[in-house]
Parts: C-alpha cells; sequence; structure tokens
C-alpha cells in the first residue's frame, strides 16, 4: 500500500544544498525536488529512506547513453572539431583523443588552428611529436579556417583515418571570434562533405552556471555533438552537465581525469552521479 | 544598477509599502535566489543572507523610504562592503628584487595575467620586471612566457629540463627544479638591475598535496613579498574549496579575477572574498596584455546581482 505523506522539509533542504553545490543550479534543482514531492504523493517513494535513491536514479537516466560515443565517418577521415572557453582544456583533451586513438591503431591527424595564443601551436606539436602523430600547422597568426581546410586535405591524401582540429579558446559573447569559428567549421565541407562528425565542446568542470550559456552559444553557432567535461580530478562535481542535457539534450562523451594522456575516460552516468553525492 | 526582473519580483512583494517581517523573508528569498543563480557558494549566500536579514530589520523603523528600493540598496551596500575596498597595492621590497608568486588552479590565467603585470609595472609604477618561468611541466609553458616578455621587450629566466645549475645537488625532481628556478631567476635579476621578479607557476589542483608542497617550497625557497591567486571569474560553487585551500596553505596576498569580458554573473568574487579574507585587486578583461584593470567593488556588485 502507498505512503500518501510529505517527504521532510530537512531532507528536501539538505538535498537542495547538494544539488545547488554541485552547480545543477537553482532552477533544475526546484524541478528536481519538485519532481520528488510529486512521486512519493503518487507512491513511487514509499518512505523517506528511498528519497535518495530515487534521485540518484532518476539523474543517471536523464545523464546517460551517450558516454564514449564518437560520431565516426562512414568512410575515413571522421573529423572532430575542438571548441570552447579559454583555459577550459581543449588541447589538453585533444592530447588524450590521440592517445585513445592511436591505442585502436587509428592514424590520427592533428590540426593546429589555434593561431593567435602565445605558444598554443607549440603546445599541441609537442603533444604530437609525444604522441607520435602528424600534425598540420600555419603560421602564426595565419587565418585559422585556411589551415583546418589544408588539414581537411592532408586527411584525405594521407590516408587518416581521425583529424582532430584544435582550435583557440574564445569567449562565447565575442561575436567576431564565434563568426571565426563558424568559418573554421565550415570549410572542411569542400573536402569532406560531412566534416564535422563530431564537434565536442570541452568544459571546465569548476564553471558555475555560465556553462550554460556557453553550451546554448557554442551549439547556436556549430552544431555541438558532445561535451567533454575536463578537470573532474578536482573537487568541483559538473552538475551543470544536468541542465545542458536536460534543456539543450547535448551529452557527456568524456570526462577529463588530469593532465596526462591516459587520463581520459568514457562518460559513465552512475560514476558520475555517485561522485555528486559523496 | 538592478536589473529589471530583480527590482520588478521587489515592486510586486513590497507593493503593500511597508517593509514587514514577512515581506523581508520573502525578499530576501528572491536576493537568495539571485545570488546562487550567479554562482556564489551555498555557505556564503547563507551567511550573507543571515546578515542582510539583521540589518533589514533593524531598518524597519525607518519611514517613508520605498522598501523595495530600501532591501536592494541594504543588499547592494553589503555586497560592496563585502567584496572592497579597492587596493592596487603591491607590497614593494627595498632591500632586493620585489618578488610576486602567481598561484592557481590550472588554466585560470596565470601565464597570461604575469604578462599583464608586467606591463601595468613597466608602465605605471616604472619597474624593471624578470618573468621566471616556473612551469616545468606544461607542454610549451617556457615557450609561452618567452613569446609574452619578447612582445613586451620584458626579459625572462628559465630554465631547460636537466640543465643544472651551480649549487645543485643533481635532484631532477620536478619539485626541486621550480623552487630552484625560482631561486635562480631572482638571483638573475639582481645581477641584471631588474627590481621585480613575477614567477610563473604552473596550474595545479588544491587537493594534489605533492604539488601544493612544491608551492610551499618555492615560497620557502623565494620568501615572495605578493602570492597572488589566479581565478577564473566563471567559476561556480567550488571556488570557495579552491581558494580556501590555496589561502590556508600560501597566505595569499591578494586575488586577481580573469576572464571578466565573459558574462558571467561573478559569484566566484564574493565567495573567494567572505572565504579567504583577502582583497581582489586586479581583473583580467581580454586576452591581450593591456586587458588589466583594477577591481571596482560596486560593478562587481551590480554584476553579480545581474
Ligand atoms: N587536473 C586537470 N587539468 C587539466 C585537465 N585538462 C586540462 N588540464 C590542464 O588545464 C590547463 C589548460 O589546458 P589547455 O589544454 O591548455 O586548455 P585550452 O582550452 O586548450 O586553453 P586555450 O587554448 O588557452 O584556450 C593545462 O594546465 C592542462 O594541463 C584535466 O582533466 N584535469
Ligand atoms: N578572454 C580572456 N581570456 C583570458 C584572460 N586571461 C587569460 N585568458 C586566456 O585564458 C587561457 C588560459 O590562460 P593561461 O595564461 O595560459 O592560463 P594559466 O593559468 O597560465 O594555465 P596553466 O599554466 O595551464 O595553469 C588563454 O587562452 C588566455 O589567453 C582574460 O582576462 N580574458
Ligand atoms: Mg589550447
Ligand atoms: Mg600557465
Amino acid at each position: 500500500k502507498t505512503f500518501r505523506g510529505k517527504i521532510d522539509e530537512e531532507v528536501i533542504g539538505s538535498l537542495e544544498e547538494i544539488l545547488l553545490a554541485a552547480d545543477i543550479g537553482v532552477a533544475t534543482t526546484d524541478a528536481l525536488l519538485e519532481g520528488l514531492k510529486a512521486a512519493y504523493r503518487k507512491g513511487e517513494i514509499q518512505s523517506q529512506a528511498q528519497v535518495l535513491d530515487y534521485l540518484k536514479a532518476h539523474l543517471k537516466e536523464k545523464l546517460g547513453g551517450a558516454g564514449g560515443k564518437l560520431n565516426m565517418a562512414e568512410k575515413p577521415p571522421t573529423v572532430i572539431l575542438v571548441c570552447g572557453v579559454n583555459g577550459c582544456g581543449k588541447t589538453t583533451s585533444i592530447a588524450k583523443l590521440t592517445y585513445y586513438f592511436a591505442q585502436q591503431g587509428k592514424k590520427v591527424l592533428l590540426c593546429a588552428s589555434d593561431t593567435f595564443r602565445a605558444a598554443a601551436v607549440d603546445q599541441l606539436n609537442t603533444w604530437a611529436d609525444r604522441l607520435g602523430v602528424a600534425i598540420t600547422r600555419g603560421q602564426q597568426g595565419a587565418d585559422p579556417a585556411s589551415v583546418a581546410h589544408d588539414a581537411h586535405e592532408k586527411a584525405l591524401k594521407g590516408g587518416f583515418d581521425v583529424l582532430i582540429v584544435d582550435t583557440a579558446g574564445r569567449l562565447h559573447n565575442d561575436k567576431n571570434l564565434m563568426r571565426e569559428l563558424e568559418k573554421i567549421a565550415r570549410v572542411g565541407k569542400k573536402h569532406v562533405p560531412d566534416s564535422p562528425h563530431e564537434v565536442l565542446l570541452v568544459l571546465d568542470a569548476t564553471t558555475g552556471q555560465n556553462a550554460i550559456r556557453q553550451a546554448e552559444a557554442f551549439t547556436e553557432a556549430i552544431q555541438v555533438t558532445g561535451i567533454v567535461l575536463a578537470k573532474l580530478d578536482g573537487t568541483a562535481k559538473g552538475g551543470m552537465i544536468v541542465p545542458i542535457r536536460e534543456e539543450l539534450g547535448i551529452p557527456v562523451k568524456f570526462v577529463g581525469l588530469g593532465e596526462r594522456p591516459t587520463d581520459l575516460a568514457p562518460f559513465d552516468a552512475d560514476t558520475f552521479v555517485e561522485g555528486m553525492f559523496s | 544598477s538592478l536589473s529589471d526582473s530583480f527590482q520588478g519580483a521587489f515592486d510586486r512583494l513590497f507593493s503593500g509599502g511597508k517593509l514587514t517581517a514577512q515581506n523581508i523573508d520573502e525578499g530576501l528569498r528572491e536576493v537568495r535566489k539571485a545570488l546562487l543563480e550567479a554562482d556564489v557558494s551555498v555557505s556564503v549566500v547563507k551567511e550573507f543572507i543571515a546578515n542582510v536579514k539583521e540589518s533589514a530589520v533593524g531598518q524597519l523603523q525607518v519611514e517613508g523610504v520605498d522598501p523595495s528600493q530600501q532591501i536592494v540598496k541594504i543588499v547592494s551596500d553589503e555586497l560592496v562592503r563585502l567584496m572592497g575596498p579597492i587596493d592596487t597595492r603591491i607590497k614593494i621590497n627595498n632591500e632586493r628584487p620585489t618578488v610576486i608568486m602567481m598561484v592557481g588552479l590550472q588554466g585560470s590565467g596565470k601565464t597570461t595575467t604575469t604578462g599583464k603585470l608586467a606591463k601595468y609595472l613597466v608602465e605605471k609604477k616604472k619597474k624593471k620586471p624578470l618573468l621566471v618561468a616556473a612551469d616545468l611541466q606544461r607542454p610549451a609553458a617556457i615557450e609561452q612566457l618567452h613569446v609574452l616578455g619578447e612582445s613586451l621587450g620584458v626579459p625572462v629566466y628559465s630554465e631547460q629540463p636537466g640543465e643544472k645549475k651551480k649549487g645543485l645537488t643533481g635532484l631532477f625532481s620536478r619539485q626541486t627544479r621550480a623552487a630552484e628556478v625560482c631561486r635562480n631567476g631572482i638571483k638573475h635579476a639582481e645581477n641584471s638591475g631588474r627590481n621585480v621578479v613575477i614567477l610563473d607557476t604552473a596550474g595545479r589542483l588544491h587537493i594534489d598535496d605533492e604539488l601544493m608542497k612544491e608551492l610551499e617550497d618555492v615560497k620557502k625557497l623565494t620568501k615572495p613579498d605578493n602570492i597572488f591567486l589566479v581565478c577564473d571569474a566563471m567559476t561556480g560553487q567550488d571556488a570557495v574549496h579552491s581558494a580556501k585551500q590555496f589561502n590556508d596553505r600560501m597566505a595569499i596576498d591578494g586575488v586577481i579575477l580573469t576572464k571578466l569580458d565573459g558574462d558571467t554573473r561573478g559569484g566566484a568574487a564574493l565567495s573567494i572574498k567572505a572565504v579567504t579574507g583577502k582583497t581582489i585587486k586586479f581583473i583580467g578583461t581580454g586576452e591581450k596584455l593591456d586587458r588589466l584593470e583594477e577591481f571596482h567593488p560596486e560593478r562587481m556588485a551590480s554584476r553579480i546581482l545581474g
């Protein structure tokens, strides 16, 4: 028989603090708690003790389904474009993805399309050397789109399986830089019509609610197909991915767990949600 | 300077025209929501609301003032008071080169801000800075600092990995190297007439005990006159954890908040000040090296309140 009571306000209060402290955000937290109260009234939750398990299961279901699943091209090369705001972890995440593909025996070409920031090309070049993969670069200050264009040509001619394009960090409210990003994404289609097959937005796990704005703006410019949640090895919980999945339908595909090439893991909703409440 | 929605919510709440215990609570719920949406940490919001409530209740007696304006003013004044004062002071050492140590999480903007500080010190304070590349870990970190130094005409001190300087006992662990590079850099400044040294350290997690110890070793060996924590303005709830750890272990002298040219509300500013008690001295407002400004609490307060 069903328990038609009300969840203890203290229980709701402490859950609210956990969710807010995890960067889930006010609106999403309120909606989750309302959902809990409704489930309790309907008898889907039978006792106070079940409240947390119900919430965890609900979140796990919301976030699952896309961990580690990248869109691969029908025939090579698969083109992966990596974007995000300044310092979030794009270049390092690319090193990790490169290692991930190299382990699978795939031939990777890197494209250094950050032609703006000091030593950005050097940084990616160092990774290319360490990982033993080819890299296309342009001159400092060269048009990033032209470097990307050349990389697509080289990827085809050189029989590469995967082309990963690194772009400069940019704030999503900078109209010129977002236009530049659109151009970088578009220019490869001349040689590889379905490029980019995967557009990965890298989010820094320590970012707050602004992450939602970032996801909105980047996806408006160049349809984001997946998120890499970097720096999850810190103390931040990365809860912004919940409203991002809920409101924008963008899934997290990988998480960054450190600064080495091996520190990448396919996103696992169970692990993530448990981590949020630990 | 508060957004219409915020002011509007208050106008509805206080349309009765009087500040009462009940509508104070409802008004403060709106404030709480605004602060949380702005990324102010949950514990900081709690304390802030409790303090504001006290002042609000105390002002119940004030006749003739529109209550919603009253609450807005109390909240805004309290934010400004908490995050202030304006304090761009950099401690100068008159005995030897002034040492500034930059610390913070990965990607927060330390290297870029090192360049910005150098430009500020040259142009505004007529100093002769030397930049020290103390990040021996990140690929091309040393090159990055050299490029910035070159663009400013400011010298950069760095050592190649495995390079041995007089006095080393052959320990090439990263831990001893960073501190020694810094100490050698300061010696180099003394020998070349540079009067400020800025140490650009590697980004690290506040929970990485080994790397936090590396910072303590650098501090012990170089005795910095200023330790600045460089924080990303878009940081969320985690700001209280990282800032607290860096301050507890390093005793920072001030904070520099970066990437404020973005559209983040920046509630981390309040969290960081609340949990460290250290002032935010400067803000970064762009990638170019001239994009360093003084921190203004009133502007930050109205940005946080949205
Ligand atoms: N702890 C930790 N650090 C990371 C992770 N991912 C990246 N980093 C570090 O974050 C810093 C910035 O990483 P980058 O890869 O240069 O970031 P980016 O987005 O390419 O930066 P810009 O190109 O300047 O916008 C570096 O110190 C990285 O080592 C992660 O998953 N965990
Ligand atoms: N838009 C904007 N970008 C900034 C600002 N400050 C730094 N950046 C950018 O943020 C990114 C990271 O800056 P870095 O100076 O490399 O950061 P860091 O803290 O030295 O990084 P690590 O050494 O890897 O920890 C770069 O793309 C910078 O150009 C700022 O105020 N505004
Ligand atoms: Mg990069
Ligand atoms: Mg750096």
